[in-house]
């Protein structure tokens, strides 16, 4: 059970940092996580995709996970072709 | 509604399918027509004017890919990530819109294939909307919110949600009074024919993954040593050992979705070596060859084996760098020939017979060299050892190639299911653990 959830734990932790919800790891220094960005970045995206923002990856943030979707970040960061600012009318 | 800060610098843009899903049940007419509506939703609500162009000059190309394609977001297969597209700009690359040719595009605007595949309408209406400057929305009745949904109704009805309205209103501008994007749009499709045709039956075209083969049958078609780890291929896949030789994962994985360059449809794999003056991998299958500058093909290939001074027709069977001399090794069944990687050619003299080596049979499936400096030679089941510049194999040898390489339990075994101690008692784990 423990590995089921380390791996489901590691996919969240990818899938934040795909669609910009976490910063790109910086190859030049190694970079742990705190446990407040990662929940305040788990809140961002359950607030994005409508879902009870508990901060947590528990079920339904997950299921949300494995949607299918556009390959496009949420929040773009620097991404040379990609980037953008984010306005809010 | 969210904006990037990227737009058009004109309204007047041209569009192009430079290339169609592969495997899709749709015609190319069909695709063709359903981008056209796409398209037009956001013609309808802005000033925009969208016209079918040319490739290459067009300003949104559509393209169908797959995996990596040489844009930085490479695809993963079904599921997942189903398309992107690159927002206006002066790139090249601006307004580009790439599906994954791995999904199993359909047109269902009446949800009759629920859950059976991806409808290309939606997906191309949300996709466009990035082509032409907007982001992810997250309000949920928008066409941007970065979920599939599932379809959107019929094509030619459609009609954009008020969210996704004022957003393109907002960078391009109401649509103007007596300008109807219809009658600029391309001559294909008619807008007045009917819509989309019927879609047909539904025949799913990929299974969930391709069968891979049995590491522990051994029988590998080639063998080689690629920056330190050794590269196993079997059919379509392949297994990689690391420099600890632990193998990276028990599962193969498959050739196409990393070495980037090869033809589809090859069966196998003859030979693989890594040169040994400019360390670009060389791959033969048949009586061609491709070389990569890592795992990208270079241009102009693949080349017949004779353009490396072979006979014309041969089948390069193993290839390796012999390591006594630094020298490249050409096989063919019975017989070898010495290749200069400085000159690009086979030296003079040869094909010379492969009994040279002593202790091994004719038509080695492969031969590579392990990071102990010796050289190992494999066929069907067994390896050779070669310790240093001998020409002469070890003594004991031959041995299993699965239970010495592939972590297998005895010489006919089938792959362990348990993770289970391994030679130098490095410890062997399953997939997730």
């Amino acid at each position: 059970a423990r590995s089921s959830s380390t791996h489901e734990f590691n996919k969240g932790l990818e899938w934040l940092t795909r669609y910009g919800y976490l910063p790109q790891p910086d190859p030049r220094a190694a970079r742990l996580q705190t446990r407040e960005e990662l929940a305040s970045a788990i809140k961002t995206m359950q607030r994005f995709a409508g879902l009870p923002t508990t901060g947590e990856l528990d079920k339904k943030t997950l299921d949300m996970m494995n949607k299918p979707r556009c390959s496009l970040p949420d929040i773009i960061g620097t991404s040379e072709l990609m980037r953008r600012r984010r306005r809010r009318r | 509604y969210a904006l990037s800060d990227s737009i058009w610098k004109k309204t007047d843009l041209t569009w192009n399918v430079r290339s169609f899903p592969r495997a899709s049940q749709l015609s190319q007419e069909h695709i063709r027509n359903i981008i056209y509506y796409a398209l037009r939703a956001w013609s309808n609500a802005s000033a925009l004017i969208f016209r079918e162009g040319s490739s290459e000059q067009a300003d949104i190309l559509v393209d169908f890919t797959q995996s990596y394609h040489q844009d930085s977001y490479p695809f993963d297969g079904p599921g997942g990530t189903l398309a992107h597209a690159f927002f206006p700009g002066e790139h090249p690359i601006s307004g580009d819109t790439h599906f994954d040719d791995e999904e199993m595009w359909i047109y269902d605007p009446e949800n009759n294939f629920q859950g059976r595949g991806t409808d290309l309408f939606a997906v191309a209406v949300h996709e466009f909307g990035h082509a032409l400057g907007l982001s992810h929305s997250s309000a949920k009745e928008s066409i941007m919110i970065p979920y599939y949904q599932g379809p959107v109704g019929l094509p030619h009805q459609y009609q954009l949600p008020l969210d996704d309205v004022m957003g393109i209103e907002q960078l391009y501008g109401k649509r103007r009074l007596g300008s109807h994007p219809d009658q600029n749009g391309p001559q294909l499709p008619p807008p007045t024919a009917p819509p989309i045709p019927d879609f047909p039956p539904y025949q799913p075209t990929y299974g969930p993954r391709l069968l891979s083969p049995d590491r522990c049958k051994a029988h590998f078609d080639a063998i080689a040593n690629i920056r330190g780890e050794v590269f196993f291929f079997k059919e379509k896949h392949f297994w990689r050992m690391q420099p600890a030789r632990n193998l990276v994962s028990l599962e193969p994985a498959q050739i196409l979705r990393f070495w980037n360059g090869l033809p589809q449809d090859f069966k196998a794999i003859d030979a693989v070596y890594e040169r040994a003056n400019d360390s670009q991998i060389v791959f033969f299958i048949g009586s061609y060859y491709w070389v990569f500058t890592d795992t990208l093909v270079n241009p102009g290939y693949p080349r017949p084996s004779s353009d490396l001074g072979l006979p014309p027709g041969t089948v390069i069977g193993a290839a390796f760098v012999w390591p006594h001399n630094g020298k490249t090794y050409l096989l063919e069944k019975d017989q070898y020939w010495r290749y200069d990687d400085q000159l690009g050619h086979v030296e003079p003299g040869y094909p010379k017979p492969v009994a040279l080596w002593k202790g091994v049979p004719p038509d080695l499936d492969d031969v590579t060299r392990w990071n102990d400096g010796n050289t190992y030679f494999f066929k069907d089941t067994q390896y050779w050892r070669f310790t240093a510049g001998n020409v002469e194999s070890d003594a004991s040898y031959p041995l299993s190639t699965a239970q010495d390489w592939m972590y297998c339990q005895g010489p006919h075994t089938s792959s362990p299911s348990a993770p289970r101690r391994g030679e130098g008692g490095m410890c062997l784990c399953g997939g997730t653990s």
